[in-house]
């Protein structure tokens, strides 16, 4: 298994050969446009088959292909959203899931007053459709966008239906099988280290 | 400077002691309930100044002090908004700033229809009014909430302004001056997480 901070430095290296032209790059232009050192970039790309070139570097082609592989951006995977509020609105919204072939199939709600209403494309289902359309579609992961008070709950409809991957943003603990993964959102992370930085910045 | 993997996990562990009632805790322990291993905790604490005793482990409350004083929880650092769409709404909304210190104090935006509108308790401003805010409240951080054909021009405004740190979400590499610190949000990075461990587990 690959560890997430990894995951996460190869994702943005992804990024960064969508966006450049040239058929080769080295590890010291990869590191110095994410923002890191050629020794981790070449560290991350060990996990990868496509080997550097000396003094040539890496095929950006090559290694674009595999990185798309292993994000398995071509094979998409479908995925239901719980709770219709501002925070599920802005993710169905958002254009960046398609590119990693993430699609948001389906969106749920208890609220009587939002149930019918279009979000994008999608019209907001009642929480007793879930198990029809976990089922028609080969739902794997369910996104929790309610308040923390519902998330437990919701997320017990959802490992009941089948649903194997949790990405809570609600601040709470969920307490699921061990054969569901939840990954917890917490966006106060970038925040603080934003404040961590702005704060070492003043001392010198 | 602490690396970023490192705060990230630091910040948890300062979330569990903030949940667990004993007075000592050891790195196994902690390395249990946050889901990595006695040696990374221990690791991760040398940052600090707080050690451990042998058999005993880590006081908690001199260990979460040190790590409220790290994260400057005490110390409010106030952040401006600008577009008060839906993320926009899902942000000032969320409970779990304040916990670190952060307020965000102004919510800016340029649709006519939408200024003089409330956000919880905040009133949705004009963008001519963000130097007069920024002075006031010695506001550091923006938190930049618009379409991504707007993010550049928004940056530009802030940098204007005096801010230094920029919080941005929209889905473009911003180009700013070099004392200007920016951290892209990319929420995507937690499904594609998700959706590579249930890959594997179906390998297996
Ligand atoms: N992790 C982070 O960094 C972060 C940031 C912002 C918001 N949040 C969290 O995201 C969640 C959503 O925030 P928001 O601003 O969109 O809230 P919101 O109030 O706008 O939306 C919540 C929605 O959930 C629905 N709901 C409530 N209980 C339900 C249940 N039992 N079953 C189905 N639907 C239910 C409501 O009808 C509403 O539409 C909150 O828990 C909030 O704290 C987290
Ligand atoms: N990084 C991620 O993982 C992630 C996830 C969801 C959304 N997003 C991004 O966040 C941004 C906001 O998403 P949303 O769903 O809230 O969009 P939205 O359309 O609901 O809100 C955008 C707001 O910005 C305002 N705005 C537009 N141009 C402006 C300008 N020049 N100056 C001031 N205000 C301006 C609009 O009036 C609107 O209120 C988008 O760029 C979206 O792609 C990112």
């Amino acid at each position: 298994v690959i560890p997430k901070p990894t995951l996460d430095r190869l994702k943005l290296y992804h990024r960064l050969l969508n966006e450049v032209e040239q058929k080769h790059i080295s590890s010291e232009e990869i590191a110095q446009r994410i923002g890191t050192n050629a020794e981790q970039v070449r560290k991350d790309l060990t996990f990868l088959k496509t080997m550097g070139k000396p003094k040539v570097g890496y095929d950006v082609e090559t290694l674009r292909q595999e990185l798309e592989e292993l994000f398995g951006v071509k094979k998409t995977t479908k995925v239901i959203l719980v709770g219709a509020g501002h925070l599920g609105n802005a993710l169905v919204n958002y254009p960046g899931f398609e590119n990693y072939g993430i699609e948001i199939v389906a969106v749920f709600d208890k609220d009587p007053k939002k149930i019918g209403s279009f979000i994008g494309e999608l019209s907001v289902l009642p929480m007793q459709d879930i198990g029809r359309v976990v089922k028609r579609f080969h739902v794997e992961i369910g996104i929790i966008c309610v308040p923390k008070e519902s998330a437990q709950e919701v997320a017990e409809i959802l490992v009941s239906k089948g649903i194997k991957g949790i990405w809570n943003f609600a601040p709470t603990r969920l307490i699921v099988p061990n054969d569901v993964f939840v990954v917890d959102e917490d966006m106060t992370q970038s925040l603080l280290t934003l404040k961590h930085y702005l704060e070492i910045k003043k001392k010198k």
